[in-house]
C-alpha cells in the first residue's frame, strides 16, 4: 500500500509505500490514550507473474474502540460491527449508518464507510471494486484520516505518527533518474533523506480513477520517515 | 373412470390449480371441469378449501357455454339475496371455516344429462414469512380420479430465492419425482401433473391418492440493508426483514391459566410446552411465571435471568402446576405489568429490550373482574403501551374475541392453540416467533409528498424470521427515485438503513418479466390495508369503527374482495329458475368447528 502524508501545515505531501507479505497484519493507528486501535490486512494480487514485485494492498481493516467496547471489522466484502458478544453485519450494497452515543458508522453502498468518533476523530475507508474477472487484480481497501485532532500525543501506528503535525524541510531540488521526476533532499525527524517528486492518488473523491496528489516519495519503504522499520508495526491479529 | 365396475356419473375431467406469486403476492386460480355422463339431471358439487388469509376474487360457473361470474357486494345487500334463497330452502353460506387454516368454498350445481360445467374461483393473499419462510399451502381432495390433473406455481422474487421446498404429505417415496422443481435466481416454477395411474392408490383400485395438503415453502435472498423496494403501476410494496442483526433481549412474564376447565390433557400439555420453551429461553432474557384460577400466585413474585440455575428451578415449578378453581384474568393480568414495573424500576432488565406478556387461557373470567370489556380497560391502562400482550386462547370454549382485543390493544396478537395432541408444538410455535426480537421502533420514511396512503409504517418490534410490508401510492407524476428510509433501534445501536428505487427503471424490469400480472402491487396494497382496517376496526371505538368500515368496504368492493363486510352472489343456473348462493367470510371469532369423533360414523345424502 501507499501513504500519503501532509506536511508543513498541508502545504506539501511525502509518500511512500509498505512492501509486506500478504496475509501481514499492521497496525496503522494506536491512541493507548483512548483505547483506539486501527490494523489493516495486506492482500497480494491472485497470481504472481514471475519476475515482476508483487504489490500489497489493504484487504481488511480492524478498528477498536474499547472505551465504547466496539469493534468493526471492514473488508471487501462485508462491515462487521461487534458490540460485546454480538455482531451485525453489513454487506457494501446496503447504504446504512448506526450510531451509538457519539460513535457512528455510515455506509454509502459500494462506495464509502464514515467512521465518526464524535467531534475526537472522523475516518473514511473508501472501497476499490475491481472487475471481477480481472485476471490479476482484486477488490481493496483505502484509509483516510479526515480528523484526527482528539487523539492524543501518544498515537502511533504507520499513520498515526504523523497525526501530530510534521515539519520537513526540502531543498536541493535537482535532476532525478527519471526524467521529469526530480530528486530533493529532506530533512525529517532528525534524518537526511533522498526524496523524488512524483504523484500518488486520492480516492476519495473520484473512487475510479482518483486524484493526483503531488508529493515526495521516501524510498525503501519510507525508510527514516516512518518510526522504526515496516516490520515493527506488524500485529499478530485485526483486534 | 369407473367405480366398483360401475360407470361414475359424474366425472371430474380436469382439474387446474395455477398460482402466481410475486413479491409474496399470491394469485391462485384453480379451474375444474366435470361431466355429467348419466341419462338424468345430476348435481355436481365445487368444494376447495382456500387459506383463511386468502380473499376471494372471483369466481364463476360456465354450463352450457354460459358462464355465470359472482359479484361482490355489500353485505347487507347481499343478505337480501341470501333471505330469498333461505326462504325457498336453498342452501347458502358457502365459505366455512374448515380447521386451523383453511376455509371451505363449496357450490353446486345440477348438469343436465351429458352435459358439463367448468368451476373457476380465483383467490389472492400475501404470504406471510413465518419462522424464515412463506408458505403456500394448496389443499388437494378431487376425491375422485381425475383425467387431467395439474398443479402450477409460479414465482417470482426480485430478491433471488434462497431455498424452495415442496412437501405433499399424500405422495409416497416413490411419487415423490412426479413434482418438478425449477429455480433460477429470482423465478421458480413447481409443477404436478400425476397420471390416472400415478394417482391410484393402487394398480387396480379406483381410489386416489390426492388428498392432502400440496406445501410450497421459500425463502428470499436477505442481508442487512432497507430491502427490496417495487414500483409497479404507481404502486409500491415495501419489504423488510435484514439478515445479520443482533438479538434484543427479551423479559417475559408467563401468565397461565390454572383454573378447572384446564384439567387433564390441556394442563399437561401446558406444562409440557412451558418447560420446552423455559429450556430455550437465551440466557439473557429474563422471565417470570404467574398462574391463576380464582388466585393469582407468582413463581418467587419476581423476574428472574434464564440462567441455567433460575431455568432448572422454573421447570420444577412447572411441573408441579395442576388445575383447579375459577379463572381471574384481570388481577393476573395486571399483577403481570406490576412485576415488570417493578423489575424496571429496581433496574433489573437490560436498558434495550423488548417486555412481553404471554397469556395462555381456555375459557372466559368468572372470577374477580369478570366484565370482559373493564378487563381490557385495566390492562390497556397499567400496561400503557409499555408491554406487549400476547393471548393465546386455548380449546373450544375460549371468548377468543375478548383476548384478541386486549392483545391489539396493547402491541400484541391473540392466537388459538387448538386442542389436539400437537398443542404443546402450536404454543412452542407461537414462542419461537416473538422468541427473537431484532428490532424496536421502526419507522418507515418516504419522501412526504411523493406518496399517499401508505399502509402502517411504524412498527414496535421486529422479530426474526418475520417480515414487514408497507406499501402506498405514489402521487408524485415527476419522481424519478423512490427513496426509502429505516429508522430503528438495535440491541446496542441506532440504525438507519437507505434504500433508492429508481421508478421507470423498476417498471421496467416487471414489464419485462411478462411473468406475472402487472397491477400486483395494487392489489397487494388494496389487501394489506384491508387488512389492518380490519385488525384496527377490532378494537376501534364507534366512530372510528364506522370509519373504518366505510373504507374496508370501499376498497372491498372496488377490488373485488371477499372480506368479512363484502359477500360474493353467485347466481345458480338451474332449470326454469335461477337460484342465489352467497359465499361470505367467517371470521375468526366464530365458534371453532369441533372435530368429529372416532366412533361416530356420518352418512350424509351424497
Amino acid at each position: 500500500p501507499h501513504f500519503i502524508i501532509s506536511i508543513n501545515d498541508r502545504s506539501d505531501a511525502i509518500c511512500f509505500n509498505i512492501d509486506g507479505k500478504p496475509g501481514a497484519i499492521l497496525n496503522v493507528v494506536t491512541d493507548p490514550s483512548t483505547d483506539f486501535v486501527v490494523n489493516g490486512e495486506l492482500i497480494g494480487e491472485k497470481k504472481i507473474e514471475k519476475n515482476v514485485k508483487m504489490n500489497t494492498y489493504f484487504g481488511k481493516f480492524g478498528i477498536v474502540n474499547n472505551q465504547m467496547d466496539m469493534k468493526v471489522e471492514v473488508s471487501t466484502k462485508m462491515i462487521t460491527v461487534f458490540h460485546g458478544e454480538d455482531k451485525i453485519i453489513f454487506p457494501w450494497s446496503s447504504t446504512a449508518s448506526l450510531t451509538k452515543e457519539s460513535f457512528s458508522i455510515s455506509i454509502a453502498k459500494e462506495k464509502n464507510l464514515t467512521l465518526t468518533m464524535g467531534d475526537d476523530a472522523t475516518f473514511v475507508i473508501v472501497l476499490h471494486r475491481v472487475w471481477k474477472n480481472h485476471p490479476l487484480h482484486r477488490d481493496f481497501l483505502g484509509f483516510y484520516t479526515l480528523d484526527s485532532h482528539r487523539l492524543s500525543n501518544r498515537t502511533h501506528g504507520l499513520l498515526g505518527q504523523f497525526y501530530r503535525e510534521v515539519n520537513a524541510e526540502i531543498y536541493n531540488i535537482r535532476p532525478g533518474l527519471d526524467q521529469g521526476k526530480p530528486d530533493a533532499t529532506m530533512i525529517v525527524k532528525g534524518h537526511k533523506l533522498r526524496v523524488t517528486r512524483g504523484y500518488q492518488k486520492d480516492y476519495r473523491l473520484d473512487p475510479k480513477r482518483g486524484t493526483n496528489i503531488p508529493c515526495w516519495f521516501v524510498h525503501y519503504n519510507g525508510k527514516g520517515f516512518i518510526d522504526g522499520i515496516p516490520t515493527d508495526y506488524v500485529v499478530t491479529s485485526l483486534f | 373412470t369407473e367405480e366398483h365396475g360401475k360407470k361414475r356419473d359424474l366425472e371430474i375431467h380436469a382439474m387446474k390449480i395455477e398460482s402466481k406469486v410475486s413479491s409474496r403476492f399470491a394469485h391462485t386460480v384453480v379451474i375444474s371441469q366435470v361431466l355429467n355422463r348419466a341419462n338424468v339431471s345430476k348435481e355436481a358439487f365445487f368444494e376447495i378449501e382456500l387459506p383463511k388469509t386468502a380473499f376471494i376474487t372471483n369466481f364463476s360457473m360456465t354450463l352450457d357455454g354460459v358462464t355465470h361470474v359472482g359479484v361482490v357486494k355489500e353485505k347487507e345487500v347481499a343478505q337480501k339475496q341470501y333471505q330469498q334463497a333461505v326462504s325457498r330452502g336453498q342452501t347458502a353460506g358457502l365459505v366455512k371455516v374448515s380447521g386451523r387454516k383453511m376455509e371451505k368454498f363449496k357450490v353446486s350445481v345440477n348438469i343436465g344429462p351429458n352435459k358439463k360445467v367448468i368451476f373457476e374461483l380465483t383467490y389472492e393473499e400475501l404470504l406471510k414469512r413465518h419462522l424464515g419462510a412463506y408458505e403456500m399451502q394448496i389443499r388437494v381432495k378431487p376425491q375422485q380420479l381425475v383425467n387431467h390433473f395439474q398443479i402450477d406455481v409460479h414465482i417470482f422474487e426480485p430478491q433471488g430465492i434462497a431455498f424452495l421446498n415442496v412437501d405433499a404429505n399424500f405422495l409416497t417415496n416413490n411419487l415423490t419425482s412426479i413434482v418438478k422443481k425449477t429455480l433460477t435466481g429470482t423465478k421458480a416454477h413447481v409443477s404436478f401433473k400425476p397420471t390416472l395411474e400415478q394417482q391410484r392408490k393402487c394398480p387396480d383400485c379406483h381410489e386416489t391418492i390426492l388428498d392432502g395438503d400440496f406445501i410450497i415453502k421459500y425463502d428470499v435472498n436477505r442481508d442487512l440493508s432497507a430491502g427490496s423496494v417495487q414500483v409497479v403501476n404507481g404502486y409500491f410494496v415495501h419489504h423488510f426483514a435484514p439478515a445479520n442483526l443482533a438479538r434484543i433481549p427479551k423479559n417475559v412474564i408467563f401468565v397461565i391459566d390454572h383454573s378447572g376447565s384446564m384439567s387433564g390433557t390441556k394442563m399437561r400439555q401446558t406444562n409440557e410446552a412451558l418447560v420446552k420453551i423455559l429450556g430455550d429461553m437465551d440466557t439473557k432474557d429474563h422471565f417470570g411465571i404467574i398462574i391463576f384460577d380464582d388466585n393469582i400466585d407468582t413463581w418467587k413474585d419476581t423476574i428472574f435471568q434464564a440462567t441455567l440455575e433460575n431455568v432448572f428451578e422454573a421447570k420444577k415449578f412447572v411441573k408441579t402446576i395442576s388445575a383447579r378453581g375459577g379463572t381471574n384474568i384481570n388481577d393476573a393480568m395486571v399483577k403481570a405489568v406490576r412485576l415488570l414495573d417493578k423489575a424496571y424500576q429496581d433496574k433489573q432488565l437490560p436498558e434495550r429490550s423488548v417486555s412481553m406478556i404471554i397469556l395462555l387461557t381456555d375459557g372466559h373470567p368468572n372470577s374477580g373482574e369478570s366484565n370482559p370489556t373493564r378487563i381490557q380497560q385495566n390492562v390497556k391502562n397499567v400496561a400503557d403501551g409499555k408491554y406487549n400482550v400476547y393471548c393465546l386462547g386455548f380449546g373450544y370454549d375460549v371468548n377468543y374475541n375478548f383476548l384478541e382485543i386486549m392483545a391489539l390493544e396493547n402491541n400484541g396478537v391473540a392466537r388459538r392453540i387448538y386442542e389436539d395432541s400437537d398443542a404443546p408444538l402450536q404454543l412452542q410455535g407461537f414462542y419461537d416467533e416473538v422468541a427473537n426480537p431484532l428490532l424496536l421502533d421502526i419507522e418507515f420514511q418516504y419522501p412526504e409528498n411523493a406518496i399517499s396512503e401508505s399502509t402502517q409504517a411504524n412498527f414496535k418490534h421486529l422479530f426474526a424470521g418475520s417480515e414487514i410490508v408497507v406499501a402506498g401510492k405514489i402521487v408524485d407524476n415527476s419522481l424519478d427515485y423512490l427513496r426509502a428510509d429505516v429508522i430503528a433501534k438495535t440491541a446496542n445501536e441506532n440504525l438507519t438503513l437507505q434504500a433508492e428505487v429508481k421508478i421507470s427503471g423498476a417498471e421496467n424490469i416487471t414489464q419485462q418479466q411478462q411473468y406475472i400480472f402487472g397491477d400486483f402491487t395494487e392489489r397487494l396494497w388494496a389487501y394489506l390495508t384491508i387488512q389492518q382496517l380490519l385488525e384496527k376496526r377490532i378494537s376501534a371505538e364507534t366512530d372510528e369503527k364506522k370509519n373504518l368500515t366505510d373504507r374496508i368496504l370501499e376498497l372491498s368492493l372496488k377490488y373485488s374482495f371477499v372480506t368479512p363486510l363484502t359477500s360474493m352472489v353467485v347466481t345458480k343456473p338451474e332449470e326454469n329458475k335461477n337460484d342465489t348462493f352467497v359465499a361470505d367470510k367467517p371470521s375468526e371469532d366464530e365458534k371453532v368447528a369441533r372435530p368429529s369423533f372416532p366412533g361416530h360414523s356420518m352418512v350424509d345424502s351424497d
